[in-house]
């Protein structure tokens, strides 16, 4: 990984020996492909290596005792800096009133299975009383799918007319307060960024409920277009987290570090299995040192 | 001094870009750019050109040889939420156009709900499936689907899996068992076919080469052709695994399939 090569770059450099522009500048196209190889988006890494490159000529690295590791601490906590958030915590009301979570994102991206992450975690967790909502009136068994992971977590499902998906939100929010839950969680359908109709239809049931918390779920192997994907959804929605799944993977996840980069929106989660309890706290730390490979 | 012109380091730039954000790799991007200072080119237009014709190299055109009047298995395997199920019913409703007898296996029973969705999908095709309880053992769901296969005269086998991370040893040890079941009732002619999903980067191609590794893959396809991803993580599978692509996934309608055509699809890699 980038350690060993980084290594490899500064091997030479020991005792009194100077720790120069030229290895500096060797390291950093180490860490460029490394980043790319990660999938990083290329403009994010264009900035990066920009803002880390000033830092890492100066007096701190060239005048170090061990410049070496002071480089690599440059390029971790540069990391770390960008996808840290202080607020990764579900932002939700008291539960003597009701907190709206929506979740949107690309299809295939793990929202019916995050819906009821989410739904295990708060029951668990504060004991609250969730009413998961099926706004996907497309996928064939879409529904279905929703209600059978509701039933394994132990929360009602709201289906409505299983038609119209602003109905169904609407109709779900009016019912949860009506029955005394303080949570609904919102299930969409997949949809592509590009898709003008199923974009303007996330927008208008953000617009009917206004959620608490609307979550960008997205695929923790996205390749180069995660920035597009993450900048048109920031757009459309008032997106105040993101959830990135699947990193139960092996892959490095430089989509997470293009989305923070790009839309600056908290990562609040990650997804780390298939199962109900599947999601952790995003510690930015772990992702930085996967990232870099 | 030698007459020929080189493209400026802005020009080269931008050719990255696009090479990069096609998901092709910074390894295949920069073998690409080094190539191209090499060469007497001065614009970017006749830079393109040069680079469509080196892609040429890394790729190829392949058929999945299914041929009606035999029994054809098709195993279609990837990880998870990639489009396997509903890829399916695109490849059901393709080889439906062509006069096929076709059979559906309902080898995830793990996931909510993933019978009734391919359940759905047969319904919709009008064709039978095989299916059993919500967590039965898939090798179980595929033994009686070959039997059934035969018995029926069918000309192409479908057999849908649960998704899978090919980091999982349970989960693609399960994956070998269904091989083997599979291998074990005949020598029809059988093909693995895996899904990528067209958004994914580079682990793309750890993906192909994992599968490969545990079971043998005959063909990719390549969904979510729509989100307008690239998909330039085939330059690497095929240079490195000699696989072929067989289909591209272009939306979410039975209708959107295509064959994989390698000269389409370096087009667009700079369109
Ligand atoms: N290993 C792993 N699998 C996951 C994770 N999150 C979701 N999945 C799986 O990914 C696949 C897709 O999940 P879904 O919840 O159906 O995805 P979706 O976004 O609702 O899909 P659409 O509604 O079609 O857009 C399923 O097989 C899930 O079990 C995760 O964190 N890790
Ligand atoms: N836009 C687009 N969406 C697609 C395409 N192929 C599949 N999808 C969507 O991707 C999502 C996941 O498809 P599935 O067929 O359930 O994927 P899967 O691989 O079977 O998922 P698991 O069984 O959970 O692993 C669904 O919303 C599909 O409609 C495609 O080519 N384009
Ligand atoms: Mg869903
Ligand atoms: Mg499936």
């Amino acid at each position: 990984g980038i350690t060993k090569s980084l290594t490899d770059v500064f091997k030479n450099v020991t005792g009194n020996a100077k720790i120069t522009e030229k290895n500096i500048t060797k390291a950093l196209a180490d860490i460029r492909i490394a980043l790319l190889e990660a999938d990083v988006n290329i403009a994010v890494v264009r900035n990066f290596i920009n803002s880390v490159t000033e830092e890492a000529l100066g007096e701190k690295v060239l005048r170090s005792v061990s410049p070496q590791e002071q480089f690599i601490k440059i390029i971790h906590d540069k990391l770390v800096e960008v996808l840290g958030s202080s607020s990764q915590e579900l932002k939700l009301k008291t539960k003597d009133t009701l907190s709206i979570i929506m979740l949107a994102g690309l299809q295939g991206s793990g929202k019916t299975t995050t819906a009821g992450k989410i739904a295990n975690m708060l029951k668990t967790t504060q004991q609250r009383k969730i009413l998961l909502c099926a706004c996907d009136v497309y996928r064939p068994a879409a529904i279905d799918q929703l209600i059978k992971v509701g039933s394994l977590v132990g929360v009602e499902v709201f289906t409505g007319d299983k038609k119209d998906p602003i109905k169904i939100a609407k109709e779900g929010v009016k019912f949860a307060k009506l029955n005394t839950f303080d949570t609904v969680i919102i299930d969409t359908a997949g949809r592509l960024h590009i898709d003008k109709d199923m974009m303007e239809e996330v927008q208008k049931i953000s617009k009917e409920v206004k959620p608490d918390e609307i979550l960008f779920v997205a695929d923790s192997m996205t390749g180069q277009h995660a920035v597009e994907i993450a900048k048109e959804f920031n757009t459309v929605l008032e997106i105040s987290g993101v959830i990135l799944t699947k990193f139960d993977s092996d892959t490095r996840g430089g989509a997470a570090f293009s989305i923070k980069q790009i839309i600056n929106k908290p990562i609040k989660f990650i997804g780390i299995s298939e199962k109900i309890d599947g999601i952790e706290v995003f510690y930015p730390e772990r992702i930085a040192t996967r990232i870099l490979g | 001094l030698f007459g020929g012109k080189t493209l400026d380091t802005n020009a080269l730039e931008q050719i990255e870009e696009t090479l990069i954000t096609a998901d092709i790799g910074p390894a295949i991007s920069y073998d690409l750019i080094e190539k191209l200072r090499t060469k007497n080119i001065g614009n970017i237009e006749d830079a393109i050109i040069y680079l469509k014709n080196e892609l040429k190299n890394y790729i190829f055109d392949g058929d999945i040889g299914i041929e009606k009047g035999q029994l054809n298995v098709l195993l279609v395997l990837g990880v998870n939420g990639v489009g396997k199920t509903t890829s399916i019913a695109k490849i059901s409703n393709y080889y439906l156009q062509k006069g096929f007898k076709i059979l559906l296996a309902a080898g995830d029973t793990f996931r909510a709900a993933a019978v009734e969705q391919l359940t759905k999908w047969s319904q919709r095709l009008d064709i039978p499936i095989i299916r059993q309880h919500d967590g039965a053992d898939p090798a179980s769901v595929v033994f009686d689907a070959i039997d059934s296969a035969k018995a029926k005269g069918v000309d192409l086998l479908i057999i849908d899996t649960a998704g899978r991370l090919h980091t999982k040893v349970n989960l693609m040890d399960e994956l070998r068992k269904i091989e083997k079941i599979i291998k074990s009732k005949g020598d029809f002619n059988k093909k693995n076919l895996l899904v990528i999903d067209g958004t994914t980067g580079q682990n793309a191609f750890i993906q192909a080469e994992s599968f490969n590794n545990a079971v043998g893959i005959n063909g990719i396809m390549i969904t979510k052709y729509d989100a307008l991803s690239k998909g330039g993580i085939v330059f690497t599978i095929q240079k490195k695994l000699k696989i072929p692509f067989y289909f591209i996934g272009t939306g979410e309608k039975i209708e959107n399939i295509e064959e994989f055509n390698k000269d389409s699809f370096i087009e667009k890699i700079f369109s």
